[in-house]
């Protein structure tokens, strides 16, 4: 699944 | 959080550092790439624009606001204050090609057509070959310093830490990320050839030169 506006990584 | 991905970070962080005490030691950037260090520039501030808007957690923010404040620094290290230490005959690589393939990448590739996941995908993309103005430097000239070698291995195994991450976030957390893992898996995978070096002629205490 795609995870936009969740980008929790550096 | 996970312990690949905390060890990763901590490897990035670690490059970076290593990268600014070498050329702030010697007062020199000769064998820096000021091409694949203005990509990673490029990359942390379409990435972290998200600093503004997307609170993730004090550990997250702080690492953004370090890695952006020392790329700046770092860019005002080889293009100012010791430019003139700076090997721009051999920073020949044409990086501009590297930006083009990633805008044209985000925008086919992506997993939102917004504006800021587009900035977000190009960074990942450009990110992935962002070192290769600095390994063509090297092939160029057939050697590097030890300490350049320490922050190539170090800024390497920080996505391939990433890697086992995220195996470990996708039987964990069901959480999955293709274009980060894709571009990651590319992106390590350029080091390969530095990484044999490095282990076979760097940590037994000898110089990187390649062979001829």
């Amino acid at each position: 699944r795609g995870n936009k506006n969740s980008h929790d990584e550096l | 959080m996970n312990v690949f991905r905390l060890i990763g970070d901590m490897s990035h962080l670690a490059a970076i550092i290593i990268l600014l005490i070498k050329i702030w030691r010697s007062r020199s950037c000769s064998g820096i790439s000021g091409k694949s260090q203005l990509l990673f520039t490029a990359v942390f501030t379409c990435r972290y624009l998200d600093l503004f808007t997307n609170f993730v957690s004090i550990y997250n923010t702080t690492m953004k606001i370090f890695f952006l404040a020392s790329s700046y620094a770092t860019i005002y290290l080889i293009f100012m204050k010791f430019k003139a230490t700076y090997n721009r005959n051999h920073d020949t690589f044409r990086f501009e090609l590297l930006i083009v393939v990633s805008v044209i990448l985000a925008l086919l590739i992506n997993h939102e057509f917004s504006a800021t996941e587009i900035l977000w995908t190009f960074s990942i993309y450009l990110e992935a070959v962002a070192i290769l103005p600095q390994l063509f430097m090297i092939t160029k000239t057939g050697e590097a310093e030890s300490i350049t070698s320490h922050y190539l291995f170090a800024l390497g195994s920080y996505r391939g830490l990433y890697i086992l991450n995220w195996i470990y976030r996708y039987y964990v957390e069901g959480h999955l990320d293709w274009i980060a893992v894709l571009s990651g898996i590319v992106q390590t995978g350029l080091y390969c050839d530095f990484f044999y070096l490095y282990i076979t002629r760097v940590m037994k205490g000898k110089n990187l030169t390649l062979p001829a």
